[in-house]
């Protein structure tokens, strides 16, 4: 199972919609592919049409309790291939209940091991913040998208976040995880600024850069306000065509694990 | 002297574009205002022409060393009356720096007090955390503005962020803080989601939310890569007018300390 993470410690700039609609593109290819929320504030939660306050079990449950129940806490949704691990803010509370479990950055990719053959790609949606739970899921992944907003401050933390990825990768040795690929967000087609930070951005990151961008549009923002991924809610939509663009760059760029 | 803090915990919501160009507004109506930069990021120091990190004095300097340096911690501006105190990263060693330290919330409002003559209005820009920054910034305030973008998961987060305020209220009595109101940032005229979220707002909190709205619009989002507030790099603007339109808001709900 290709595990990638969908992480950036800044707020706003497209995780969510990001992890949601690639999850849908690989989905609607035939891939089995499960979308694994591991944000408290539950956005990928809420995007796929789920209350997080009115889920019994979620994420949480399985970080805790081991995978026994694993088939009880995933959700299905209106794309067949594309299941859905839940959260909801029960989740916030992991960092401390694990504050002195040893290895407490290795958990998550304990609970996914034992389940590796049900799914060909998890996808994982990171929280704002460089703390415990994004640990995790960069100990468990492979790969790592990050999402840059197409705006003045894109490279903020940008070197942080890189920096982690390799101390992760070098401290948890054999640990494969890599940035897979910066994806530039938010792009507005007929502005200067977006096109000077995108200019900025290949400048300093070259091939890293994938050449697939995502533009604002009004579709993307409207589409977890009735809870399903682009491609069922506006299956034409530039949206859409951007997110299938980038499900075929990333998976030319995936490393066998 | 009134302290208004520009809070809210979500990221990329419009704290440091709504913190420069409200204190540009008040300055260009003849106030004495004092932005201060409380964000490791750095974002406010930024978007007013400084470089965070060839500042040998920042608003670090003025949490740890006491006030006697505040004249050669702060920068002018290109505004006479606006005044900065810059921050870089080593605000953001504050939170390890107090960790054991008594009364760790109050130190920021301690060091204000000295100075509460120099100036008539201070703008605290807030980080995107709600750790111990945002709660030295809120002892510190007489009136908190919550910038709130107008998207799909605009309620997020708010109810904490409110609760957090009341909390604060009570627990360092007798402290003044209070919400002075939402403002709801990032509005697009001609959507349907942006309406949307506007009336659920306006029909959840009622007059707490400002009549002002700031709509989304290009030179707002390029004026700090030029290093100015909006009323000196697009004075004639939509956004110039908007928070212009918000500081005589603001003024009209400033409680006296
Ligand atoms: N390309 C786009 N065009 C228009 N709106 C977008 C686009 N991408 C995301 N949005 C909207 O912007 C908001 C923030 O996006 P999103 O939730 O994906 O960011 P995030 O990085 O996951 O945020 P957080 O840090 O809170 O987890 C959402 O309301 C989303 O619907
Ligand atoms: N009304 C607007 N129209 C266009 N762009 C805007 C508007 N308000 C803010 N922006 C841009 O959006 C980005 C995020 O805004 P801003 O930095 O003010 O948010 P913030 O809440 O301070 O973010 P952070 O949580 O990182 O501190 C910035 O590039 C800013 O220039
Ligand atoms: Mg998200
Ligand atoms: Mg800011």
């Amino acid at each position: 199972m290709q595990i990638i993470a969908v992480a950036n410690q800044k707020g706003g700039c497209g995780k969510t919609t990001t992890a949601i609609n690639l999850a849908g593109a690989f989905a609607l290819m035939g891939y089995k592919v499960l979308l694994l929320d591991f944000d408290p504030q539950g956005h990928a939660t809420l995007g796929l049409g789920y209350n997080p306050n009115e889920l019994d079990l979620t994420v949480y449950d399985f970080m805790v309790g081991g995978n026994a129940r694993l088939a009880s806490i995933i959700q299905r949704t209106n794309i067949d291939n594309l299941h859905l691990l839940p959260a909801n803010v029960l989740l916030a509370g992991l960092d401390l209940e694990l504050r002195t479990a040893p290895g407490k950055e290795l958990i998550l990719g304990e609970q996914l091991r034992p389940i590796a053959d049900w799914y060909d790609i998890c996808l994982i949606d990171c929280p704002p913040t460089l703390g415990l739970l994004m640990l995790n899921a960069l100990t468990a992944s492979t790969n790592v998208i990050v999402p840059v907003q197409a705006h003045f401050y894109a490279l903020d933390g940008l070197k942080r976040l890189l920096d982690t990825i390799q101390v992760i990768r070098t401290r948890f040795h054999p640990c494969l995880v890599r940035p897979m690929g910066l994806l530039l967000t938010f792009v507005e087609g007929r502005t200067l600024l977006s096109k000077r930070v995108e200019d900025g951005m290949r400048g300093l990151f070259g091939p890293l850069v994938f050449d697939t961008v995502i533009h604002k549009t009004i579709t993307l923002a409207e589409a977890p306000s009735v809870g399903q991924a682009i491609q069922t809610y506006a299956p034409d939509s530039r949206g859409a065509a951007e997110y299938e663009a980038l499900a075929k760059e990333a998976l030319g760029r995936l490393q066998t694990p």
